[in-house]
Order: C-alpha cells, then structure tokens, then sequence
C-alpha cells in the first residue's frame, strides 16, 4: 500500500527519526 | 513542541494523508509555509519538509542564520542536487550558523497519495509543457525530469525496480528512458534504496510500469466512469480529494 507506507516515512520524519 | 515548515509542495503532499489533529498527536504544534513571513521561536525545534528548489535553498539559510528557531531538521521531497547542498553548507558556515542545521535528508517523497491505489505527480499543466509547440527544449525537459523524480520516489518507497514498457517516439518514451538512466545510475552504487527492501524478503517478481501517452491513448479521453467520483470531478473539481463548491 503505497499511501500507507508515504504515511509511514511522513511520520518518521515528524518523529525527527532517520529515514 | 515541534514547528512544521511546508512549501506548496509539500503541503499538497501532508493534506491528503494527515489532518491538523493528527499531526498534533506528532507533536507539530505549529505548521508554516516556508515564503510566509515568520516570527522567531526560541527553543523549538524546527521540521523543514520542502521541494529541492534553489529559492528554498537561499530561504532556508537565511533561517538558519537568523535563527528563527533552535534546531533545523532539513528533509527534500527528492534529492538535494549536490551544488545547492554546497551552497547551504557555505551560506551556514558564512554566518557561523552550521551547528543549528541538525540533519539533511533527502526524503524520496515527491508524490501525493489520494487513494491506496492512487498517486498523483502533482505537476500542473504538465501535458500542456510537454506538447505546446512553441514549448522550448529546456521547459519539456524540467518536465520530464520532474515526472522521473516523482515516479522514481514512488519506486523507493515502494522498494521495487519494474520492468518498464512504453509507447515509441513521445513523451512518454522521453519518461521512460530518463527514469530506466535514473534506476540504472542508482543501482551500481552498492547500498542502494532499493537493497534493503529486497533483503527483506521483497518479491523476486519485477512490476511492470507502462507509460502511456496520451496523445497515443485517445480513447482515454472520451473515456468517461460513471461512477460518482469522475462525475464530482468534471462538474465541481477535484483537487487533493477536496471539493470547493
């Protein structure tokens, strides 16, 4: 699921974790 | 307590997949666009979600030297080109402001997700670029090197090479073999993006990704669904699974 997996790396990058 | 600076870009690409209230669940307490003018916030952290662009660059280390805020965290929806990397770096290094910038990343997040089966490139009046016949070479060309760098951020994130099929002699064959030069270009080097999906137990079996074009493809044009969605679409408008009536 691609938009899950944007969601993912968007949420990471909100967490200030690496991508 | 964390700052969110967006650019129209980008904003495009959060909208569809987070709302206000979920993004505050992350922390952002704040999200601004990066051309607004904006007041200094002292110890905050600040999240920078932007294009690769040379004005957001110029935008971004200037900042940084003020300092609007405590620490940078630079993300790109694509790849930082190598010489605007080199420019913020100096621009920093100039006004003694380096040790704020906390990480660079370059993100591969150039594409907005509508649905789970659907994407959009985001590239506006993008078949009007491509096709006006008084459209100069460098114009049809930032416009296929954006539809490469938004396709091949989708394969990142989706952890797969395909095998790529398109139409002779057209856009899309410009497309193809542009973003076939990207993959290749990127696969020799050793750690690559696509190496850790394929060790963790990524499919063996290659996608294919057709390219169509659409002055090939006429009878996608006449095409019409009679579904509820398309019909919202041609009436009112459809942008970023919004409906402005």
């Amino acid at each position: 699921d691609l938009r899950q997996k944007q969601i993912d790396a968007v949420v990471k990058m909100l967490n200030l974790n690496s991508p | 307590f964390k700052v969110l600076v967006l650019d129209p870009f980008t904003r495009d690409i959060i909208a569809p997949l987070l709302k206000v209230n979920e993004l505050r669940k992350y922390g952002i307490t704040l999200h601004l666009m990066l051309g607004a003018d904006r007041q200094p916030i002292s110890d905050v952290p600040a999240i920078y979600f932007v294009a690769q662009t040379e004005q957001n660059v110029k935008r971004i280390a200037l900042d940084v030297s003020v300092p609007l805020y405590d620490t940078f965290h630079l993300n790109f929806s694509s790849p930082l080109p190598r010489p605007s990397l080199e420019e913020l770096a100096s621009e920093c290094v100039k006004t003694d402001s380096i040790s704020r910038v906390n990480k660079v990343y370059d993100q591969y997040l150039g594409f907005v997700s509508l649905e789970k089966g659907l994407f959009s490139l985001a590239q506006p009046r993008s078949y009007v670029k491509l096709n006006d016949p008084a459209a100069k070479d460098t114009d049809v060309e930032q416009a296929v090197a954006g539809m490469v760098e938004g396709i091949f951020s989708v394969l990142v994130s989706l952890g797969v090479v395909p095998i790529i099929r398109c139409p002779k002699g057209g856009a899309a064959e410009m497309v193809a073999s542009e973003l076939e030069k990207r993959l290749r270009d990127h696969l020799v080097t050793r750690n690559n993006l696509f190496t850790e999906a394929s060790q963790a137990g990524g499919s063996f079996q290659r996608p294919l990704l057709c390219l169509f074009d659409r002055n090939f493809e006429l009878a996608v044009a006449v095409q019409h669904g009679w579904t509820y969605q398309p019909l919202v679409h041609e009436m009112i408008g459809l942008n970023l699974n919004r409906v402005t009536v």
